[in-house]
């Protein structure tokens, strides 16, 4: 499949946040979110939506991602890291 | 880490929508009646109870919200986030639950892009009360919007979602588990609104016969309805009873005392006393004169329609209401009037040309009673309705006058009886045909008194100050 445009990506990476699956970047690093943090976050959103979990942000899990829906999160959301 | 659940420690809870949806075609009524629906889904099965109240402290605070507004979740435009609602707890949003006002909210519609509000309003109170989002494709729960559930009517829970609310409040006494909800028949969903008409009923509000009772802080009056089929068949066309407005829970589970009478009440604010000029569609039911009746003993409202008679608190019926007026040792066929006079806390009924006295603090018939009619000197032997106001004073009703008796009297102060109609309902033409008599608060009258007229929501409102 092919790579998601950065705006997809950016865009997934929001919705991911904001639902629960991942955790809200840290806003005094400007850390960014791991890779492998990503797929599995992907992965886990893909399962709730009834997809197959891929990890992979394709066309089928972006169309879900735009799909009308609630705007509480799917998950309890995780706590920030802190750094030690 | 699951969180622990979240979920009302109280089993009645009051709703409220505080704004409604700006350029909707979805008329007020229909919203309000979509969300009584969407919350009955919930109360069907479990052990809660919702009623909608008109103040301003309602558990569930029901917003229709665009943009960001001042919670954690903004809106985004049509589509994307469309709603959401704040699980139970602590915080004084608990239970609040907002719509996006930018969403095309339809009801019914053919129209594939809308948005159900009834489907989502089962969703958002799943929220409400306590469930968090779930996977599973068939429940309600699931955070994607499929479009419509179906039939507010008709609708029914996914098993799932049945299960999981059980397991945070328990099992309706009157469900199975394993047994389809109760599909008794619920009130009508009004029309959309263009198959309304806006005309006001001119009925006969200033020739009345009234069952009247002044609820702390509100006033219910009531008007029976014309008293044949055929004046029904002449009367206008207007939306469905509203009696659930004004008493939620006392039309949302339960039969509803005013409707099944064939009257329609009016609650309004403090100090005023407001006459329901609304003809109801399809409604044609003969009323007997004193149908209805109200009574108020401390801090509990009783009305009887009848035989039976409902226990209010605050704004809800008691449970194990209704029961029957033997109860208080009174005779089938209900009574004409009734009220508390506060001045020996008894309760007195009246009824043809006999009165009971009951005690408030026995809670047994006084001896000696029934008695002859009428106690207080110069009060006419059969009444339509009493009741005690503001003043302290008692006010008996009959045809087209009333009496008032001082605070502690045993006689009717002097002057009365005085016309029901133009004091109580300010109408400024006595004698002006139904038609052409609007009910609404006169040019004539009277010093002291402070005249409001004005027409809300599709409703006449004749008021005028105690």
């Amino acid at each position: 499949a092919p790579a998601p445009s950065a705006e997809d990506l950016s865009l997934g990476v929001d919705w991911l946040s904001r639902f629960g699956y991942l955790p809200p970047p840290d806003p005094t690093t400007g850390q960014l979110q791991a890779p492998e943090e990503l797929s599995k976050a992907i992965a886990a959103m893909q399962r709730f939506g009834g997809l197959e979990a891929t990890g992979v942000l394709d066309q089928a899990t972006l169309a879900l991602m735009k799909t009308p829906r609630c705007s509480l999160p799917d998950l309890p959301a995780a706590p920030a890291r802190r750094r030690r | 880490q699951a969180p622990a659940p979240t979920k009302w420690s109280k089993r009645n809870l009051s709703w409220r929508v505080r704004t409604f949806p700006r350029d909707s075609p979805l008329g007020r009524d229909t919203v309000r009646a979509l969300m009584h629906y969407a919350l009955k889904v919930w109360s069907d099965i479990t052990p809660l109870n919702f009623h909608e109240v008109a103040g301003s402290r309602a558990d569930i605070q029901i917003d229709f919200s665009a943009a960001d507004h001042n919670d954690r979740y903004p809106f985004d435009g049509p589509g994307g986030a469309v709603a959401h609602a704040f699980l139970p707890g602590d915080h004084h949003t608990a239970g609040d639950t907002h719509f996006d006002d930018d969403e095309a909210w339809t009801f019914r519609s053919s129209d594939a892009h809308g948005m159900d509000l009834f489907a989502v309003a089962v969703h958002e109170f799943g929220h409400a009360i306590g469930l968090g989002h779930v996977a599973a494709p068939r429940s309600v729960m699931q955070p994607y919007y499929h479009g419509p559930v179906g039939d507010p009517l008709h609708y029914g829970l996914p098993y799932e979602d049945r299960v999981r609310v059980w397991q945070l409040y328990g099992v309706r006494e009157s469900v199975s588990p394993t047994a389809q909800p109760d599909t008794e028949e619920p009130p009508l969903l009004p029309e959309p609104p263009n198959n309304r008409s806006s005309t006001p009923w001119r009925g006969h509000s200033c020739s009345p016969s009234l069952a009247v009772q002044r609820v702390m802080p509100s006033v219910i009056s009531s008007q029976p309805l014309p008293q044949s089929p055929a004046a029904a068949s002449t009367s206008p066309t207007l939306p469905a009873p509203p009696c659930h407005r004004h008493l939620p829970s006392a039309s949302m589970n339960l039969p509803c005392p005013w409707t099944s009478s064939g009257v329609i009440p009016h609650v309004v604010p403090s100090g005023f006393l407001t006459v329901a000029i609304k003809w109801v569609r399809g409604l044609a039911g003969t009323v007997e004169r004193g149908r209805l009746t109200g009574w108020l003993s401390p801090a509990r409202l009783f009305l009887s329609p009848g035989d039976r008679y409902w226990l209010f608190k605050d704004n809800n019926v008691e449970e194990g209401f209704p029961r029957p007026i033997s109860d208080f040792g009174l005779p089938p066929g209900g009574v004409d009037a009734a009220f508390s006079w506060a001045h020996n806390d008894k309760t007195y009924f009246f009824k043809d040309q006999l009165y009971w006295r009951y005690d408030e603090h026995t809670r047994r018939m006084d001896p000696g009673h029934p008695a002859q009619s009428p106690l207080w000197r110069g009060v006419p032997s059969t009444l339509d309705a009493a009741m005690r106001w503001s003043d302290g004073a008692a006010y008996f009703f009959r045809g087209q006058e009333y009496w008032k008796v001082l605070d502690g009297e045993l006689a009717v102060a002097p002057g009365y009886p005085q016309s029901t109609a133009r004091d109580w309902l300010v109408c400024r033409d006595l004698q002006t045909s139904p038609e052409s008599t609007d009910g609404q608060a006169g040019a004539h009258a009277r010093p002291g008194q402070t005249d409001q007229s004005r027409s809300e929501d599709g409703y006449q409102v004749c008021s005028c100050s105690s």
